[in-house]
């Protein structure tokens, strides 16, 4: 760890905050528990305390921005900077400031907090079902007031839960209205308005007049987005509209064309090349929670670490279930000391060198264990005559033990893009794996037992070394009826697997051979942009493909489509 | 979904971001995180210096300090990250 210049900490142990504003992103209550789950984490290693005020001068005034926010470093739009903050000291020092061009979450995707309704806050549940139409978005139907809503539970048919989703009928943020609704139309310097507008303001905030005449009440308030808002561009918060003409052609979904980065955008208006006016798509989003859990160490003294898994390392990472490391620990407490907190247990060595997203080791970064050789091979026979490149398509693609296996009516090759040696094979299956039916649908390797997993039709065999379990029926593992095959799987790290069926997904526990609660999921709504009837799903060096045809989509752990290609030139590198 | 002819690239209205050269890339990026001083970055970063520059940001990173341009240090420079500068301050 590292402490700032002149260890600069704070000369009291009872230190205080205040929000001084809140991003549309998400409810104001989410993000104060965030906030207060981020002090939290520092609290419980030292003897600081954090008491939230609501006016007046606090230690760590917290605030959102955009661009050049007021202190000299201007943030970056999209990603990029995401947030930072100044070490312990008056004024300005110690205050915490977060990009509000980012799409603040959990961590997790879109958090649609419901007000009103019957549901007591709960959050939006993506998809449900009403009136036997499926839904992954709040919606007016049903109502004659326009008010945007959502039920809390899969079925509104079943349960009746629902609740009113953020929108500037329901409530404003901040302003001078005690959270009253927009009033439309409003008068504005003369001018007639029938939606929230950014016109009058240099920070691109939406705001509204919660009477009929600004001019002449002065009331306003910030708009909430909506769960359709775009985010930064130059459309915060307004909602993608579908179709879009872009560069002369049609579009009805988000897309990364026109871009270098990849990066999923959407036109607000019907016609990109007239009105110019644009967003990007919501994807995962920032957890504010684990970012101002950062921001807050640099406000009590702590520097950059250069420890891959501290919290304290410069570079964004999802975890889910997070805990401080040793090194943030050793660096808090060598300012502050222990304090009278439970004594912090070390966390469990996470396995993984690469600060990418993904929560924990997944799919083919190597391991430190032995390679389990695949379970026979004395009798392996090759046909070198039988060409992977004429192939149209694949039963089945996986990666086993650091190779790509490729299956076709009981034969498969390997490619290897570490040994250069190009396609190996076409291989028998019978032989590597006896009593495997001819045509499977999908595989995996589990990355911590090396056991390899086969699926074809609602029949699933496990594979350990030479020693073989199945066939057995995929409802033990508690996937229902709705799934007549397996087309792919994703190793999640953590003994998880996401598997793949129809336009849904499940999350496999390989320990206890079960599915989490709380699937399938809808794979449009994290998956976006990638076919939902792909043949083949599958993890390699850290990416998730899909595969249609002889194309795949190549999607990165923040969940963009990075690439489309040919299976056949960029994959298996055919001639 | 593979277009007949190459990928236009469009700058947006509003996208900070823009479309960059890996070399502005890093000389932004070392600049603003203080691995390289303002003087140096108005001259244009020398191989030397660049090279550098760039192996004491690879070390703070915990990525292998080759002192290249390579690939795992450019997807590092477009990671999303806190905003406070690594050296300085």
């Amino acid at each position: 760890f590292l402490t700032f210049e002149g260890d600069l900490k704070w000369d009291h142990m009872d230190l205080t905050y205040r929000v001084m504003n809140y991003s549309p992103d998400l409810d104001r209550a989410v993000i104060d528990d965030a906030f207060k789950r981020a002090f939290k984490v520092w609290s419980d290693v030292t003897p600081l305390t954090f008491t939230q005020i609501y006016s007046g001068e606090a230690d760590i005034m917290i605030m959102f921005g955009s661009g050049e926010h007021g202190d000299g470093y201007p943030f970056d739009g999209k990603d990029g900077l995401l947030a930072h903050a100044f070490p312990p000291g008056q004024g300005i020092q110690g205050d915490a400031h977060f990009d509000d061009d980012e799409f603040w979450t959990l961590g997790t995707g879109l958090v649609v907090k419901t007000r009103q309704g019957n549901a007591e806050g709960a959050d939006c549940h993506f998809p449900f079902t009403f009136e036997g139409r499926s839904y992954s978005h709040c919606t007016t139907e049903g109502r004659k007031d326009g008010l945007p809503w959502c039920a809390t539970t899969p079925s509104y048919d079943r349960d009746k839960k629902y609740g009113f989703c953020p929108s500037e009928l329901l409530y404003t943020n901040g302003g001078n209205s005690d959270g009253a609704p927009c009033i439309f139309p409003f008068i504005f310097e003369g001018i007639s308005y029938d939606s929230c507008t950014t016109v009058g303001r240099s920070d691109g905030y939406r705001w509204c007049a919660t009477t009929p005449n600004f001019d002449q009440d002065k009331k306003y308030g910030f708009c909430p987005n909506r769960d359709t808002a775009v985010i930064g561009g130059n459309s915060q918060g307004d909602p993608c509209t579908f179709p879009f003409t872009f560069l002369g052609q049609s579009y009805s979904a988000c897309t990364s064309q026109g871009r270098q980065d990849g990066k999923l955008w959407c036109a607000t208006t019907s016609n990109y090349d007239t009105d110019k006016k644009w967003g990007f798509c919501p994807d995962r989003g920032y957890s504010i929670f684990l970012v101002a859990a950062h921001e807050f160490g640099h406000s009590l003294g702590l520097d950059h670490s250069s420890v891959r898994q501290a919290l304290m390392y410069p570079m964004y990472s999802y975890i889910q279930d997070f805990q401080l490391d040793p090194d943030d620990i050793q660096g808090i407490q060598y300012l502050y000391g222990r304090g009278s907190g439970p004594e912090p247990t070390i966390p469990a060595p996470i396995p993984t060198e690469d600060p990418q997203p993904l929560p924990t080791e997944a799919g083919s970064t190597s391991t430190t264990e032995e390679e389990m050789p695949e379970p026979t091979t004395e009798a392996i026979t090759v046909d070198p005559r039988q060409d992977a490149c004429v192939e149209k398509n694949f039963d089945a693609i996986t990666e086993i033990n650091g190779e790509l296996h490729f299956f076709k009516d009981g034969k498969y090759w390997t490619h290897s893009s570490f040994w250069k040696s190009g396609i190996q094979g076409a291989f028998s299956v019978a032989d590597t794996w006896p009593s495997l039916p001819a045509a499977i649908d999908a595989a995996f390797q589990d990355v911590l037992t090396k056991r390899v997993f086969f699926f074809a039709g609602r029949q699933f065999w496990v594979f350990s070394g030479k020693s073989m379990v199945g066939p057995r029926g995929i409802e033990k593992l508690g996937i229902g009826k709705e799934a007549s095959r397996i087309s792919g799987a994703l190793q999640r790290g953590r003994g998880k697997v996401l598997l793949f069926s129809g336009e849904s997904y499940w999350r496999l526990d390989v320990k206890v051979q079960r599915v989490d609660k709380g699937y399938p999921r809808a794979t449009d709504d994290v998956f976006t942009g990638v076919p939902l009837d792909a043949r083949n799903v599958f993890l390699y060096q850290d990416k998730y493909y899909f595969c249609r045809g002889n194309f795949y989509w190549r999607m990165t752990p923040r969940y963009q489509v990075d690439r489309v290609g040919y299976v056949k030139y960029d994959i298996l590198q055919c001639p | 979904p593979l277009q007949s002819k190459p990928q236009a690239l469009v700058t947006f209205p509003g996208d900070l971001v823009g479309t960059r050269s890996d070399l502005e890339l890093a000389e932004s990026y070392l600049l603003r995180f203080g691995y390289t001083a303002e003087a140096e970055a108005r001259t244009g970063l020398r191989q030397l210096s660049l090279g550098k520059a760039l192996r004491r940001m690879q070390k703070q990173l915990g990525l292998e300090e080759t002192g290249q341009l390579d690939a795992d240090t450019l997807e590092a420079m477009r990671a999303p990250r806190c905003g406070v500068p690594d050296v300085g301050t």
